[in-house]
């Protein structure tokens, strides 16, 4: 069973990484929404049991992509590493 | 208070759902 106080923790890291990337992208919302994309774009392969074993997009493929879009922000980059289940 | 639209939200849930199955793996 998963602590809910661990739960919660998550959740607002999520939600202040969420609110960091806004903010950083305000000029340029093009880049905030392909991270969108690319966030959704992963789940909706990990939700699709029809994708295994053929999964769409790995955890590395993920990195790769929001290290292509974050380039230059390195610390945007490993903060989004420590949400990755294997980064 | 954060000024969040749907798509905001959801990114948070997969972003929180990715931390909790780090969580798990690293258990």
């Amino acid at each position: 069973p998963t602590p809910p106080e661990s739960d919660s923790l998550e959740f607002h890291n999520a939600i202040s990484y969420v609110n960091k990337i806004k903010t950083r992208f305000l000029e340029r919302p093009e880049i905030y929404r392909s991270f969108l994309e690319i966030l959704h774009t992963y789940q909706k392969d990990q939700l699709n049991p029809k994708s295994r074993p053929f999964r769409g997009m790995s955890e590395e493929e993920v990195f790769t992509e929001v290290a292509n879009l974050f380039r230059g922000q390195e610390d945007l980059l490993s903060e989004f590493g420590q949400f990755l289940p294997e980064a | 208070s954060y000024d969040f639209t749907p798509m905001d939200s959801s990114a948070v849930y997969v972003l929180s759902s990715m931390a909790r199955q780090r969580r798990a793996s690293l258990s």
